[in-house]
C-alpha cells in the first residue's frame, strides 16, 4: 500500500542520516548531509531543529517519520 | 502570525531537504 512505501522510504532516509546506525541522528550526523545534499549547514540546522520537536538534541525514527509524512501529506495527517 | 510564519518557513526548508532525499536517491547515477 501507499502507506508501506513511505514507512520504507521514510526508514531509508533515516539510514542516509543515520550512517552508523546508532538508531537516532545527531546534530552532528545531520551536518555530515552538508556535502551530499544540496543544502547549507545552516539548513540542515534548520531541519534539525524542525524535526525535533521535543529537542533534546536527538532525532528518533518516530520524529523523522512525523515530519516526512507532514510533507508528503500536509500537517495534522500523521 | 508569526508562529505561523515560522512554520511555513520551516515547512519550506523540511521541503527542500526531503526532495533533496528523493532525488538522491531516484536522480542520476
Amino acid at each position: 500500500s501507499d502507506c508501506s512505501a513511505v514507512l520504507e522510504k521514510t526508514r531509508e532516509f533515516f539510514q542516509i542520516c543515520d550512517i552508523e546506525g546508532k538508531g537516532f541522528i545527531t546534530r552532528r550526523d545531520m551536518q555530515r548531509l552538508n556535502g551530499e545534499l544540496p543544502l547549507s549547514a545552516e539548513e540542515l540546522e534548520n531541519v534539525f531543529d524542525t524535526l525535533d520537536t521535543d529537542g533534546n538534541g536527538y532525532l528518533t525514527l518516530e520524529e523523522f517519520s512525523s515530519g516526512f509524512s507532514e510533507f508528503m501529506f500536509g500537517p495534522g495527517v500523521v | 502570525d508569526p508562529n505561523m510564519k515560522g512554520a511555513a518557513a520551516n515547512e519550506g526548508v523540511l521541503a527542500n531537504f526531503f526532495n533533496s532525499l528523493l532525488s538522491k536517491k531516484t536522480g542520476a547515477p
